[in-house]
Parts: structure tokens; sequence; C-alpha cells
């Protein structure tokens, strides 16, 4: 409870008008970003044990999966950029059913999505444009985007397993890409 | 594959060829070589254009530009910088920004345009297979300050729609409020910022109408308006170089490791009218699934 009382306290300083417009000093800026990134941080803590809680049941085994923070915004996900097999778990805040597309930074490969009842998934490969992979500071070896569609019921979870199948197929990427230069 | 070319007219063609590799919904991104993909005549900026064959009315521009932002000492109003809390350009006439490139991806799930544009622009036009809006990603940014002048960039959704100067934004994620350009409904105006006096916030959502609709969701709050007839246009980004003394202290010109910040969303697009569909999707925005990734090394698929 205290973990996510950090993290409610943040999210209260952030409803300041100078937070939400962002018409603060400079260093304020920074020290919301670092109140704000150390709560997200320290709540992770709460979704890892409550997922590990679920997967293990009464087992007591140790921990099966950490859940790392991956940054979307940026294209840049450690876990999915660096791991041959890794899980998707999405969690549906909406009180009816959505389809949403998932978007999972790796590195140019060829990938399968299993969803929950076991069948393989559609997926497209869709390359990371350079402009993102230009952005200050970012750090990430992933160049594609790996896209599934996750149909997600009502304040539902659904777990995919994705795994890396090969890395030196030619034309993984499935579909067709065709550029014009200007003159 | 194979497809390039340094001329206009052969590109034209060649993109309108090009429109049978695309096996969405999305009839061929170009309107087969009728009307120009791109233009960038008369500095109005870049533009293409798209269709889908879902719904013979989605069809509408995307442009950018930017606003030159004023410089003044801040003693008078007449003389007030632009800054962190003052929208202010010193021209009522934002300046277009052309296209430099485009590509085109095509696949089982998704199509799109991206559209890279002179100053910093990325422009993705996408459609999804399963989804009957479209959806426009952005990435505007470094904004270059090196000729001293701040800039604030804006996109533009030119349309057919006859607005007659109306549109309307919520109110802070409540209602929908009728906006009329250049006048309030409760006394007569005469705006002495003619931009800025036409902007208003976006929360969630911007629209036009007039028999059809063309309405915009926004990922974040930010600043819109229609200052054209069938134009929605949205603020994106700003990097300015002066205080706007309103008490901040500082240019509104943040900064990594020396370059201005890259920012990055998305819009929606529908043209949908039901009031339902538009309401979910607003909240869709707003409120997306939450997505944990997770080492699952030395898990099995039947472990699984």
């Amino acid at each position: 409870e205290f973990i996510l009382n950090e993290l409610k306290s943040a999210m209260g300083i952030m409803q300041h008008h100078d937070a939400i417009t962002g018409t603060e000093k400079q260093h304020v800026a920074h020290d919301y970003e670092r109140i704000l990134s150390t709560a997200i941080d320290d709540a992770l803590l709460v979704a890892r044990q409550a997922f590990n809680k679920a997967a293990q049941g009464d087992s007591g085994k140790a921990p099966l999966f950490s859940y790392d923070r991956c940054h979307f915004n940026e294209s840049r996900c450690h876990t999915s950029e660096t791991s041959e097999t890794f899980m998707v778990t999405v969690y549906n805040p909406l009180a009816w059913g959505v389809r949403e597309a998932v978007k999972l930074p790796v590195t140019y490969g060829h990938y399968e999505v299993y969803a929950p009842n076991g069948d393989k998934i559609v997926t497209q490969l869709v390359e990371i444009p350079d402009e993102v992979k230009r952005i200050p500071n970012r750090r990430s070896e992933a160049t594609h985007e790996l896209v599934f569609i996750a149909h997600l019921h009502p304040l539902g979870v659904k777990s995919f397993y994705v795994k890396r199948v090969s890395t030196t197929k030619r034309a993984i990427a499935n579909g067709s890409y065709l550029e014009w230069i200007s003159g | 594959e194979g497809v390039r070319s340094d001329g206009y007219l052969d590109r034209l063609n060649q993109i309108a060829d090009v429109k049978d590799l695309t096996n969405l919904g999305l009839d061929a991104i170009v309107d087969e070589g009728k009307e120009p993909l791109w233009e960038d005549a008369n500095g109005t900026g870049a533009a293409f254009k798209g269709t889908m064959k879902k719904r013979e009315t989605d069809d509408f521009k995307i442009s950018f530009a930017y606003y030159p932002g004023c410089l003044g000492n801040n003693e008078v109003p007449a003389n007030r910088s632009s800054g962190a809390y003052i929208f202010r350009p010193n021209s009522t006439k934002a300046i277009g920004l052309n296209v430099e490139s485009v590509s085109e991806i095509s696949g089982d799930l998704l199509s799109e345009v991206r559209t890279k544009i002179r100053g910093n622009v990325l422009s993705i036009k996408r459609v999804y297979k399963e989804f009957d809006f479209i959806e426009h990603e952005w990435l505007v940014g470094p904004i270059s300050v090196d000729d001293g002048i701040g800039k604030e960039y804006v996109v533009k959704y030119q349309t057919d729609i006859i607005n007659n100067g109306e549109f309307y934004t919520d109110s802070n994620g409540r209602q929908m409020l009728k906006r009329k350009l250049n006048a309030r409904p409760q006394w007569n105006l005469t705006l002495t910022e003619p931009v800025p006096g036409n902007y208003y916030p976006v929360t969630n959502e911007i629209y036009i109408e007039n028999g059809e609709r063309f309405t915009v969701l926004t990922d974040r709050s930010q600043g819109g308006t229609s200052l054209v007839e069938g134009e929605v246009e949205l603020m994106l980004h700003r990097r300015l170089l002066h205080d706007d003394a309103f008490g901040v202290g500082e240019a509104l010109n943040e900064t990594v490791l020396g370059s201005g910040l890259v920012v990055r969303g998305k819009h929606r697009i529908l043209r949908s009218k039901d009031p339902v569909e538009i309401a979910k999707s607003v909240f869709q925005m707003h409120l997306p699934p939450v997505v944990f990734v997770s080492d699952a090394s030395g898990l099995s698929y039947e472990q699984w």
C-alpha cells in the first residue's frame, strides 16, 4: 500500500497547473520527472508480485517473471529486444471489450505470437522510422516493431507468448516497402 | 521494389500504379493520380491525400506548418513575446513545410504512408485492417532555432466540409462546445490576435461538420482551431527563445543533450457521427490497454 501511495502522491503533484501545461521552470520539470519516474519504477514492484503470485498459485516457487519498464513512446523495451521468448500481458482498463494494436520493439527477425488459447495469431513486422531511432538519448537495439491485435474482454487480462524463431531468414518483414526519394 | 524516380510526374504515375499492392481496405492511399499526392506550391505546406475503400468520403489532406514566435520587451501587451504562457506568433500566416520523401508500407494488419517533412517532422498515416478509424502518428523535433527564431509547429487537416467558421471542442473532457471564428457568444469581439484569439483547448476532441463530420481525437491536451473553411488545426510542439513575463522567468526552450525535445504522438481521425462510437474512441485513446512485457527464457510454449 505504501508503494502505491508513493505513486498516488506523485500523481497528486502532477495535477499542478504548471506540471500539466509545462509552464514550470526547467529544474522543476526535471524534479517532476524524478518524482514520477521513481514512483512508477517502485509501483512496478507491485505489478511484478501480483503477476508472479497469479502465475505460481500456491506452489511457493521462486518468481518466474520480471517486468521491466518499457518505453513505448520511444519504441524501446529491453526485454522484448533481447529475449528469445517473452510474455506480453495486456490489461484492458475499460468496462467494454476492445481490440487494440500491441506494438513491441524488437530486433529484425521472425517472430511467432500465441494467443491465450494457444493459437498462433497474425503479426506484422514494421520497421521503426529512422527519426525515432535518432531521438536524443534513446538507447535501444530495436529496429522493428512487432504488431498484433489483442482482443480484450471488459476489464480483462490476457497473456500472449512471443517466440523468436529465426534471425537470418530474408524478407521476414511481411509487407511491401516502397520508397520514393525526392529530387 | 525498384520504383524510384527523381521526376515529379513520374512519381505520381508510379504511385498510381503501385496502388494494387496495398491489400487492405486502404484504397491506394492515393486517388488514382487525379489529384497531386502532395503539393508544395504557394508555401501552403506539404500534403498527401487519402481515401478509404470502406468510406468514400474519407478524403482529406494533412500538412504541417509553423508560426514564428513574437519577440518583444514585454513592457506593454503590444510588445509581448511568445512564451510558455502566451502563444503570440509574429505573423497571421503559418509557414508551410514541404515534403522531403514519402514511403509506404503494407502488410497483413496495417498499411501506412510515411511522409518525411522539412523541419524534422515525420507524419505517418496508418490504417488498420480491423479498425474503422485512421491513425495519424506524428513526430516533431528537435525544432531548430539556429536562425534565432522560436517556432510553434501545427498540423492542419484539410477537408471539403464547409463549416462556416464553426467548430467544436470539448470543455475539459466534458461536453462539446461550439466555437465560432472571430466571435464570442456573450459579447462583440474585436481580436487583436487573429490566430491565438481563435485557439481553444482540446483535451480530447475537435470536430467540424456540415452534413458529414470530421473528428480528430488527441492523445493529450493540445491547442486547436479551424481558421480556414474545412480545416482543423492543432498545435503539436513549441520551442521559444524568450520569456513572456508571466512568471516563469524562462524561455520555453527545453533541451536534451543540447538539442530540442522530440515529441511523438497520435491523432485518431473519425468520420462517424455516432456519439457512442466517438465517446468510446475518446475513452480508448485516454485509457489504452496496459502492456507488460516479461522475459520468458526457460519457459516453453507448452509450459506457458
